[in-house]
């Protein structure tokens, strides 16, 4: 590796996984029926798949961000190489997308995946996180008449907003132009896995 | 609200917990389409309701949790 670089993935290539594996489940059971269910599933899971597991439940607005940059505190301080992290994050959702504490304080759910994208321990490893809350406030009805008519008419207006193929790109781009350089490492951007619960703008069930 | 947990955690656990060698990405293919399948009836209404993951990926190579 003449430039200290990390080796180029193959396209058969796996995760190494024989490292440590981390979880963090954030929930905000309070107001949320069925969301202990949730919680236990999940946290059974992990358990089973080998990762180390630390729940917090009913967090603030404040303490989804706090939780998050000691996790990856935790992380960086780690002994051994950890190789894999999730991190689950369940509350009520606002409209525009931001997760609601459990003092009903706002916080954006992009945020809290920079934490973890700048943490080095995580560097080159699969980050996943788990978003289960509402996106907003449209109710998909299915494919009937009049969907299919609103989805004909999204279909052919201009996207506002970056679609799914837009954010693709992005990644490409930036994951292109890294390993063209000689700083070339992993980017911040890379090796993350967002899993929502509802598309954009719409309730989860 | 259902109480016995949400559709999408619910579904994720089962079938992960069915086949965990399996390549994640599939495995949430196969999760986004019994979630899509599911018909969810509204607190207030009788209307069906259905609901659709977002996946988004920006990892490099296969991954497979065990």
């Amino acid at each position: 590796e003449p430039w200290g670089l990390e080796p180029e993935p193959s396209p058969s290539a796996q995760y190494d996984l024989s490292g440590a594996r981390v979880a963090l489940l954030l929930a905000v059971i309070r107001g949320r029926s069925g969301a202990q269910h949730d919680v236990e599933a999940l946290r059974g899971l992990c358990q089973a798949l080998g990762f180390e597991t630390t729940l917090t439940t009913d967090p603030t607005a404040q303490a989804f961000q706090e939780e998050l940059a000691q996790f990856r505190e935790w992380l960086d301080a780690h002994r051994g190489p950890v190789s894999c992290a999730l991190v689950a994050l369940m509350a009520h959702g606002g409209p525009q997308g931001q997760l609601l504490g459990a003092d009903g304080q706002e916080v954006q759910p992009e945020a809290l995946v920079r934490e973890l994208s700048c943490c080095r321990a995580l560097r080159g490893r699969p980050k996943i996180f788990l978003l289960q809350a509402c996106r907003g406030g449209h109710r998909d009805a299915g494919l009937g008449p009049t969907a299919l008519s609103w989805f004909w008419r999204w279909l052919r207006a201009p996207p506002a907003t970056p679609s799914h193929a837009d954010v693709l790109q992005v990644y490409a781009d930036a994951q292109g132009s890294s390993s063209r350089g000689p700083t070339a490492g992993s980017s911040d951007q890379a090796d993350i896995l967002m899993v929502y619960a509802a598309a954009e703008g719409c309730v989860a069930y | 609200r259902d109480e016995t947990g949400s559709d999408f955690i619910q579904t994720l656990v089962e079938v992960l917990r069915a086949d965990p060698e399996g390549d994640l990405l599939e495995l949430l293919t196969e999760v986004n389409r019994r979630v899509c399948e599911l018909d969810v009836l509204g607190p207030d209404s009788d209307e069906r309701r259905k609901a659709c993951l977002e996946i988004r990926s920006s990892l490099r190579r296969r991954l497979c949790l065990q």
